[in-house]
């Protein structure tokens, strides 16, 4: 089976591409077979897995119904984890995909042949922020729902928002079987009130929701990128590291994913 | 005259909503007229200048060609400083907007009376993050774009790419008095090399863009908006509030706002 996973909030900066790459890189590492899908134009989850980014080379083309997901993939330096990368062209996708037909199934139209043919146990799909077209068809595709929060007053205003936007997809039967999977507290910051403070709010309204693995706020998870390698490749023994390795063991077992 | 900024960055939580709200409110501590147009469904501006969102209350209508956008004007509590706030409703607006006519110009031409009748000396538009339909309408509209740019890696990234879409609206002749007019370097770490190096790197390749007052990450900032308050009324003496004092006597000297 293949699960599809999508990591979205319309809240910019909320670490939904450091989760993106790093929970794939310890899923992969755990041996499941893990296809990053990068549906974001500023191709961060790219970068981050150490790809080029190369135009013609995204869902841009896939989308618009030239070209098939499958020629798209792209093997990483990395063991059991492929990416689907981005570039700049997918942008112009956010504005023409809303001028077709039948427009937020696009991206479920072009899983369905990966989902099928079982390559991958987990398919996780690294979101732009806002809310617009690319984020919309993600969730039209998607199994499940992973929300990155940061542990910010402004990340709580947003919570409310997607899910009531989760909500609108499955009554208008867009995607009726679209579940929040859960939610990930993310740039935890020990030396403040306010972190601790977001983290219970969200443990009231989301109890069985929320991941007990927070991710702390760590300059070497912000360094990895630049060099284009996972947290796993730049600093294992990191707590940044430990806290996706925890994630990981948490995601698979409220998944099944073994 | 009246001078329209848009405050942008397709980049997730670098800073835009803050600053936008933070340079207002020093420009009008100057007294100078600024009107703050929240271009983001998710309302952070709203909220962090202590207004209630409320249904209706948002460019939508007018994007939509119902009502002007006169009267979603709201006073704030503070001097020179008015808002037209956003809600949820203006989510809608990033996929309808791309279905409609000449779908670039809509907020152009509904901020177009505003300009006319002269009520403020600046406009300070804050853009959701990704470059979708409010984004690239912001751009059409505005005389200049300020981005802010998060001192950590994955900035630097997106900066390439605003740059170019900039380039693609005056070309197209879609804006061609559109200007960069500035840089605003955010949430610099004093404990870190990492953000010396990302502002070193932005000061080679935007000497003249770049300005000087580089805004620090404090915990005050982002404590601010949960108030309601902005930095001034929350704790006038931080670092966070002169940052921005001294930002705004930079706006005011390179724009000629006095
Ligand atoms: N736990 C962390 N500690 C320190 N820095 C972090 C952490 N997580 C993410 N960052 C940094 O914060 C910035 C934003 O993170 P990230 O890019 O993952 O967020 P995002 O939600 O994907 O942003 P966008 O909405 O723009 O796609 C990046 O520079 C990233 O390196
Ligand atoms: N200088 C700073 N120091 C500390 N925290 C900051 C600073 N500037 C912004 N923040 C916090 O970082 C988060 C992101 O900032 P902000 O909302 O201004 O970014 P944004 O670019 O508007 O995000 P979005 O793309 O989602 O609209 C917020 O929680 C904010 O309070
Ligand atoms: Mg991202
Ligand atoms: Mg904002």
């Amino acid at each position: 089976p293949t699960t599809v996973f999508t990591i979205a909030n319309q809240k910019g900066g909320v670490g939904k591409t450091t989760t993106a790459v790093n929970l794939a890189a310890a899923l992969a590492e755990k041996k499941i077979h893990t296809l990053v899908v990068d549906l974001d134009p500023q191709a961060n989850a790219t970068s981050a897995l150490g790809i080029e980014k190369q135009t013609g080379k995204s869902l841009y083309g896939p989308l618009r119904g030239e070209g098939s997901a499958f020629e798209m993939i792209t093997p990483t330096v990395y063991e059991h984890l492929a990416l689907i990368p981005s570039e700049e062209d997918l942008a112009a996708a956010e504005i023409e995909l809303a001028q077709g037909e039948n427009y937020l199934a696009r991206l479920r139209g072009v899983l369905e042949p990966l989902r099928a043919s079982n390559g991958y146990r987990a398919i996780i799909i690294d979101c732009p922020p806002a809310l617009g077209m690319l984020s919309m068809n993600s969730l039209a595709a998607a199994d499940f729902l992973l929300i990155t929060l940061q542990c910010e007053y402004m990340a709580l205003e947003g919570l409310g928002q997607i899910l009531r936007n989760v909500e609108r997809l499955k009554s208008a039967n867009i995607n009726p079987a679209l579940e929040l999977g859960g939610v990930v507290m993310t740039m935890f910051d020990v030396r403040t009130n306010l972190s601790r403070q977001v983290v219970d709010e969200v443990k009231k309204h989301l109890p069985d929701k929320i991941f007990d693995s927070v991710i702390p706020r760590t300059v070497r998870l912000s360094e990895a990128p630049s060099f284009g390698k996972t947290i796993f490749a730049y600093d294992p023994a990191s707590p940044g590291a430990t806290a996706y390795k925890n994630l990981a063991k948490e995601v698979i077992e409220r998944f099944g994913l073994k």
